[in-house]
């Protein structure tokens, strides 16, 4: 890979060289020329995705050149008629698209009435580039020659300059093909090689997860936009590649890349997407990531607005905990073969929602309780051993209502603890119970009532029996 | 030997007369004035003695347009299909350089100029000064584009081939009748792809016969190689075409030349796979020279 | 540059044919 990486890199130095020495002496036709002859390089099938960017950065840094010369020339009136015609007499298609990029890059940016139809020329045209890695570094090219070009407007004076729905539309697009160009890597080669090329996909993520990056960079778009374009269109192709791999990495991108704003009202859609995803993906840390997302949002904000502690800023009719319980509800349901730890991980999830949104609702905490009882129930499993590892989830559960509160008047309010922790073996009833017992002494908590006395007492049953 | 002169032809309005390259014998370019089917063609013969005070004697001076076709594998014979002469000057002595105007009106020139492997079509000017030991010749080429209006008819090439359970295709190009400087605009359609493609490109190919009967000469000429498609696409894609003509070397397609060539051209759809097989599908259009204006 | 952006308006991939697996 060295040897070939460096003869390819040997090959676009001189050719850059001999490029700026044209574009020097204004001999635009000998520097295209030269251009084409650097990206040939880019046509090869012998280099690694990590050798094959190098190659693509060291081009496309030289591509630079050309650009800022055509801009200057053109800035100064010395337009080239029908240059966007010309480059595409390069015989060899990936040369002659990366030129049509960065040609119509000048066009657009010298006379924005064209943004529109360019734009849609060369999401279109780079279609002819099947080849998932080079097709994906050639998409890469696109979304970054047009990083700071997108029409970022609801109503353009000129619809030729195009408005923020050909943006969207156009990323979209490049998305779509680079998404799919991403998943047929898969299955690409032989079954023996599947580790090697799924640590490859690993190393591409990033050029499709830019599309989604370019998307929430558009100001125009509103939430509306979101809503009825923007995620929908996003997670057609999520749900419809059935590919582990990407769905896994893009739900987890549209978390980080789109404001929690966004996150809030669309939270039917993106959950009930994730009830689709193939059973491989990892449904529990995606569901996670956006809860503890917006539960840090909701904490900024209180903060941020002053608002006493307890209340939240998430807008009242967006019932964060109900939307998440159905929904998780759902996602467990459909995904049978999700294993019972992710399922109970995704209860201790939704209690930490609860209690770091709606800290004073405890009847949130006591539901989540009496769901998963009922999930245990449904299974049939009793005095579950603290050898298994849903046994620690479990655990993890209750302990977390203990610390919260650290109160055990409050726990004894929550009806379906005990019934919870009945499902434990002896050992581990025996454990929290200590445990119970450390946070009423560390907190001193005063029983006042003998009824209370004894609702404590029956939790601490296996230190006393 | 005794006198000699040099002849010249001088065309009126040389100067402001489109000049085109033409492929003479020897492959090489040579420019010519470009006359249309109908124009007049007229000008000037300039007769320059070699030795001036000397006379000349001759049997007179002619100038004929000619048109001709030669079969580069039957070198004698040309067919001439025009032929139009004019006197210049009667039997008689030449003593010192004269000019002779001369005009052909509105000749008729009905086919276009051609340079090719096994055949050329040319036109020409011949100045004969008649001398009873040999004559005094001089010939020039001149170069003729036929034009065409708008072909009426120019429907768009639609059509479904492919390979049984292995690959299956439908290609559109957006018309059957390119001009020369035209844009091909099409796509392929994929319905089936069960071969591992590499890539997939167009060519336009130049086909020229000459001959009948039992000696037809075939002649096929790549003129261009376009990669329309790099790497596999699966069922369902749509790979988008678009060849601009303007840049190739391309003639009009000529149809049957006074019974003695033609030119075709072809676009041709090769796929490569893997392992470097083609599957290729060619398909005729027919291409027109339009006028400039 | 009307002509040097033409082309034909093509069938949309369905998603399934989009992903499905290479034949």
């Amino acid at each position: 890979q060295d040897k070939l990486l460096s003869d390819a890199l040997g090959i676009v130095r001189s050719q850059a060289f001999q490029m700026k020495r044209c574009l020097d002496k204004t001999r635009l036709m000998d520097a295209l020329k030269c251009a084409s002859t650097m990206l040939a390089e880019l046509r090869t099938s012998l280099l690694s995705p990590k050798s094959y960017y190098e190659l693509y950065m060291a081009i496309t840094n030289e591509l630079c050149h050309l650009e800022l010369y055509l801009l200057d020339e053109f800035q100064k009136g010395r337009k080239v008629a029908d240059l966007y015609e010309l480059v595409q007499y390069a015989g060899n298609i990936v040369p002659r698209l990366y030129l049509l990029i960065t040609v119509g890059l000048v066009y657009i940016k010298t006379n924005s009435a064209l943004k529109r139809s360019i734009l849609k020329d060369l999401v279109e045209m780079c279609r002819g580039v099947q080849h998932p890695l080079r097709g994906l570094f050639l998409r890469n090219y696109l979304l970054q020659c047009t990083r700071n070009i997108l029409p970022d407007v609801v109503q353009a004076e000129d619809e030729n300059e195009g408005n923020v729905f050909d943006a969207i539309d156009f990323v979209l697009m490049n998305f779509a093909e680079m998404n799919k160009l991403w998943v047929r890597m898969q299955h690409q080669g032989h079954s023996s090689e599947k580790s090697r090329r799924e640590k490859e996909r690993e190393e591409l993520k990033i050029l499709v997860g830019t599309n989604l990056v370019r998307l929430s960079q558009l100001e125009s778009a509103t939430l509306e936009t979101y809503q009825k374009l923007i995620l929908p269109g996003i997670l057609e192709q999520v749900v419809s590649c059935r590919d582990a791999i990407a769905q896994e990495y893009l739900m987890e991108c549209i978390i980080q890349v789109f404001p929690d704003e966004f996150h809030l009202q669309t939270l039917d859609p993106f959950l009930k997407s994730c009830a689709q995803l193939q059973s491989g993906v990892n449904v529990k840390n995606i569901i996670i990531s956006l809860i503890d997302r917006l539960a840090a949002y909701n904490q900024r904000n209180e903060k941020a607005a002053g608002v006493e502690e307890g209340a939240s800023v998430i807008p009242a009719e967006v019932q964060l905990f109900d939307v998440f319980s159905v929904q998780i509800a759902n996602i467990v349901q459909t995904r049978t073969d999700m294993p019972l730890e992710d399922t109970i991980s995704l209860q201790v999830a939704l209690v930490i929602l609860a209690q770091k949104v709606y800290p004073d609702r405890v009847d949130y905490v006591d539901k989540v309780l009496e769901t998963t009882t009922q999930i245990l129930e449904r299974l049939n499993l009793n005095n579950i051993s603290h050898f298994l590892s849903v046994n620690q989830e479990l655990s993890r559960l209750l302990r977390i209502c203990v610390d919260f509160y650290n109160n055990a008047l409050t726990i004894i309010q929550l009806k379906n603890f005990c019934p919870l922790l009945d499902k434990f073996d002896y050992t581990s009833r025996k454990s929290l119970a200590l445990y119970i017992v450390m946070n009423i002494l560390e907190n001193e908590t005063f029983i006042p009532t003998a009824d209370e006395t004894d609702s404590v007492l029956a939790m601490l049953t296996p230190l006393i029996k | 030997f005794g006198q000699s002169a040099e002849i010249d032809i001088v065309f009126d309005g040389a100067e402001t007369r489109k000049m085109v390259e033409v492929k003479t014998e020897d492959g090489k370019k040579e420019k010519m004035l470009l006359y249309y089917d109908g124009e007049t063609v007229k000008g000037k013969v300039n007769v320059t003695l070699k030795k001036p005070g000397n006379k000349l004697e001759h049997q007179g001076i002619k100038i004929e347009l000619i048109g001709q076709i030669e079969l580069f594998y039957d070198r004698g014979n040309h067919h001439e299909f025009a032929s139009l002469v004019k006197e210049l000057a009667r039997p008689g002595d030449l003593i010192q350089n004269t000019s002779y105007p001369f005009e052909f009106a509105n000749v008729e020139k009905p086919f276009e100029v051609y340079g090719g492997a096994n055949v050329r079509l040319r036109y020409f000017l011949r100045v004969t000064i008649i001398r009873r030991l040999s004559d005094i010749v001089r010939e020039v080429d001149i170069a003729v584009h036929t034009l065409c209006s708008y072909p009426d008819l120019n429907n768009p090439i639609k059509m479904e081939v492919g390979i049984e359970d292995c690959l299956h295709i439908e290609f559109e190009y957006n018309k059957s009748k390119y001009h020369l400087k035209d844009v091909i605009v099409g796509k392929i359609y994929f319905l089936l792809v069960r071969i591992k493609i590499k890539h997939m490109e167009i060519a336009i190919i130049k086909r020229e016969t000459t001959g009948s009967g039992p000696n037809i000469f075939t002649e096929n000429d790549t003129i261009a190689k376009y990669e329309i498609m790099d790497g596999a696409p699966v069922k369902g894609e749509s790979i988008p075409i678009r060849v601009f003509l303007a840049g190739y070397d391309l003639t009009p397609t000529m149809r049957d030349i006074n019974k003695k060539f033609s030119v075709k051209y072809f676009l041709n759809l090769v796929l490569m796979d893997t392992e470097d097989r083609r599957y290729f599908k060619q398909q005729e259009i027919t291409l027109w020279r339009k006028s400039e204006k | 540059t009307a002509d040097a952006t033409r082309r034909l308006n093509i069938k949309k991939q369905t998603l399934d044919d989009a992903y499905a697996v290479p034949a």
